[in-house]
Formats: C-alpha cells, structure tokens, sequence
C-alpha cells in the first residue's frame, strides 16, 4: 500500500492531471486506490466529477476532527466518497484553506495527515495525494505521509529553478520526520518536442535526476485539459488521444517498476 | 503612482510572465517603474536577469527589518536593484518562503508590505507586484498593499474554479484591510484560438468580468516561455513575436486607460 504525494510548489505543472489519470488508471488495473485531495483548489474533487456542494466531508474535516480528538476513529473514513472510476476519494473544498489555522497550534501539526490515513492504508493497494503549488503544512504533511514522491515537470525554464527548493525541503523532512521518504519518479508534462527549449529542459532534467526520470513523457494534448469540463480523467473520457495514451503508458510503467500487487 | 498586484492563486497562469513584460512595457514607454517579486521562488527576479546570488538584500530582508524596527527607513530602498530595461525591482529568492514565520508573530503582519512601499510610492510612476501561488499571508500583503489587482487567467477549466475564492479574498482584504482595493484587469494568457475549450472559457470570463476582460488577449506563444532563459524580458529579447507584440498592446491598453502620467 504505498503512498505517493504528487509534490511540486510550482504552479501549473500537471499535479492534478498526473494525481487524477494515475489514480484512475490504477484503479482500471484493478488496483484499489484512494486519492486525496489536499488542494484547498479542489481541482481534483472536480476532475473525478464529484459534487463539491453534496459532499458529506471533505479533507478539512478531518483535519478538523482528529485536532478536537487525536483518536477520531473514523474520521477520514468518513469523507470517503465513491467515484465512478471504481476510485475512492477524499475530496477538498474552499474550506480547506483554513487547514494551515486550524493545524497550526495543534501538537505534531506536520503529521495530521500520516495519523488520518494510517487506520485505512491496510484497505488500498496505492493512495495518492494530490498537493497545492507551494511549500506549506499542507505540502509538509504530504510529505510526512508519503512513502514515495512524484514530481510533475513542465519542460519549461521557471520550472526547473523551484526544484533545489523543492529538494530541500524534501531532505528536511525526511531527515526529520520521515526516513523513507524518496522521490521516486519524475515525470516530464507538457511537453511538445517541436519546442526548442523543452528538449533542452528535458536533458537537464535527465542530467539532474538520471533514471528517476520516466521514460514515459507526457505530451502537450488538448484533451487532457478538455477532460475535467467533463468532470471525467481523459483516460476515460478520451481513451484514444494521445494525452491519455500517455498517462495509461505511465501506469503500466509504474505498476511493472513500483507494483503493489 | 498606482501599485498592482498581479494576483492569481491557481498556478502557471502567466502572472510572472505578465509582471514581467509588464513592468518593463511601462519603463520602456517611459514611467519609473518598480517590479517587487513576492514570490519564494524568485521567477520574476530571473526572468529580469538578476542574479540572486549576488543581491546584497531581498524582499525577505525588507520584511526582517520592518519586523525588528517599524521605522527602518530605508528597508525597501536597501534591497532595490537597477535592471537593464531601466527597470527597478526588488528581488526574491528561497528565503522569502521564511517570511511567513516571520511575519506571522508581527503586529499588523498584513501590513508590513503597505509600509515598505509607502516612503518610496512618490519616487515611481507605477509598482508592480508579482504575488505567488496561494491566498496566503504573503498575497494578503499585496493586497492590502495594492490599489488595484489585475488577475492573469488561463484559458482553462480549472482555472475558472478558483475564481470565486479570489473574489472572496480580495472582497474580506477590501472590507477590513484596503477599503480602495478593485480588480482592474482580468487578462486573458496562453490563448488557443484553435482550442474550443480555450474559447468557451474566454465567453464566461466576459460574461463574469463584462468590462474588466482586457481587449488584449495573450496568445500562447513558445517565445513567451523561452525568454527567461535569457535572463529578459520577451519584449526585449524577442520583440517580433506575438506574445511580446501582445505585451506591448496589453501596456498601451493600460496606459490609455490608467496611465500614471
Ligand atoms: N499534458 C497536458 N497538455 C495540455 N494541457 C494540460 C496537460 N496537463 C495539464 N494540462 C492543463 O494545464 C493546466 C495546469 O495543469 P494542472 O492543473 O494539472 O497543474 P497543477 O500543477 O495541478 O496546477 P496547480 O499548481 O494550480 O495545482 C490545467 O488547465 C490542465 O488541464
Ligand atoms: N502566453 C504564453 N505562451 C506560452 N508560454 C507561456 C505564456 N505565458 C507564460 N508561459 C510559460 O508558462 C509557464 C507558466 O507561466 P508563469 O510562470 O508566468 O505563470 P505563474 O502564474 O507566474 O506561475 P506560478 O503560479 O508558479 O507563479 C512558464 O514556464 C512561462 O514561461
Ligand atoms: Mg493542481
Ligand atoms: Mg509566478
């Protein structure tokens, strides 16, 4: 039941694109997944097509909970909401922006979310976390809850320049908090190899990070963008294109290379 | 001497690109210009072609010093940087991702960037602020700190959604903290004309913002993205293309519409 944080504070990479196309096409391999939206954007609640205003519970919730009682029991069990693509999630609304207040004075504030997950790891072959565009408590407790990190990465030149900051910070809290931590994959998004710049990114990517770097490279493609209007991962809602061909490539390769099962 | 916040907390919309281009249209049609870079990962202290290991104080710096002595004179002044397109700017680098730890214990911690601009307001024609990714303490400063926010928007469905949570930021920062404070711009980035969604998108921003949708839509160009690896802006370094052409027209909007002068 590995963990994986989809982690990276610059904005507009692929996080949510990547946390939604890998848990659906996890769970289309029969895997049985959780993925968690610690976005206070909520973009991936709606790109699994789930109501935000009928949701019972949501990732605040639970926060909200386990601070008044660090022994709710029950408490991320409860913002576990059934999707269509045979995917649990626990989804994030507005309401999630006070998380950073409402963690703040409590004990251990880094580690609400390991202590959320920890009574549900044993019923999912794979969780994934999907994190906000910056270096939070929020993208802290990801980080002390994740086994494995992976690391969305447009092809572009800003975004190579966050990525010492993002290690950084990764060390800091695997030194700390959570030994195990590792980046376990990069993958490249965006990418249109009639750009110039994006290959020269790419190699510097390749010379940075060596075989962390998936060999599965995420193309600039309408359809995933298009997909979320739909409330649907483009894995489902557009199986032919080539975005999606591209992020079922990326489980295949994750499932051979990282299995669960 | 009005101050701009360039505002958006969803991610990779173009708010640096457009702070960027931006600020440098206005030093090239003459204004004095001054571009803060408020965001940790110090894009658009790059993409001027600063280097930030060779700053001797950043906006982080400006912060640390308020914090210790609200009267520091010469706080902002210290860290301001001269750039080639006759452009000031006060830099960021990783540090600054410290300041909420410093701020938050500070009287007024919302403040503190209103009172480092205000001795230096009457030396410049315009000041334009490059907020990060998030509706956190630091974006909260540029607003209270600005008269005006232009919001850079993406074509795209996700981005739609976080709108209404930066309304409601920006309606509270009005109510309590900077009772001036309107959105003057929404701008339209990284257009598609070929991509349906792009134009769908482009109809519900207009029927939401109506006049406040600038005329200038930027087209999604590669020379907008390769320029920072230049170290300039992409209206200097590729004043041909569309996207710097786009620029330009965006600043003589402005200017027409609000100009300083
Ligand atoms: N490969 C791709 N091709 C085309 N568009 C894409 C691709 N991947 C993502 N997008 C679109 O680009 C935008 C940014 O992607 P996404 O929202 O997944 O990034 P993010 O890193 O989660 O952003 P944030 O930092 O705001 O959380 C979205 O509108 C998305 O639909
Ligand atoms: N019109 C455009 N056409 C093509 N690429 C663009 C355009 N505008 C910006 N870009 C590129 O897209 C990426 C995101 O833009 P930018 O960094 O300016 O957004 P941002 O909103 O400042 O991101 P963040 O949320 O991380 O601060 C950058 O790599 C930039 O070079
Ligand atoms: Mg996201
Ligand atoms: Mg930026």
């Amino acid at each position: 039941m590995p963990v994986w944080g989809i982690v990276n504070q610059k904005g507009g990479v692929g996080k949510t694109t990547t946390a939604v196309n890998l848990a659906a096409g996890l769970a289309r391999r029969g895997c049985r997944t959780l993925l968690v939206d610690a976005d206070p954007q909520g973009n991936a609640t709606t790109g699994l097509g789930i109501d935000k205003t009928a949701v019972s519970a949501t990732l605040y919730d639970v926060f909200a909970a386990l601070v008044d009682d660090p022994d709710a029991p029950d408490a991320l069990r409860k913002a576990v909401v059934r999707t269509p693509e045979n995917l649990d999630a626990v989804p994030a609304t507005l309401d999630l922006s006070g998380a950073e207040a409402v963690l703040m004075n409590a004990v251990g504030k880094e580690l609400l979310l390991r202590d959320a997950l920890s009574p549900v790891r044993d019923e999912y072959d794979w969780i994934i976390i999907d994190a906000p565009p910056s270096l939070g408590l929020l993208t802290v407790n990801i980080l002390a809850a994740s086994d494995r990190v992976l690391v969305p990465m447009q092809c572009e030149f800003y975004a190579l320049e966050g990525l010492s900051q993002l290690i950084k910070t990764i060390e800091v809290v695997k030194r700390r908090i959570n030994p195990d931590l590792e980046i376990v994959k990069v993958l490249l998004t965006m990418h249109d190899p009639r750009n110039r710049l994006n290959n020269q990114v790419v190699r510097e990517v390749e010379d940075y990070f060596g075989p962390k770097v998936s060999r599965t490279v995420i193309p600039r493609n309408i359809r995933l963008s298009e997909a979320p209007s739909f409330g649907e991962p483009a894995i489902a809602r557009f199986p032919e294109s080539k975005g999606a061909a591209a992020y079922v490539k990326f489980v295949d390769e994750v499932l051979s290379e990282c299995g669960a099962r």
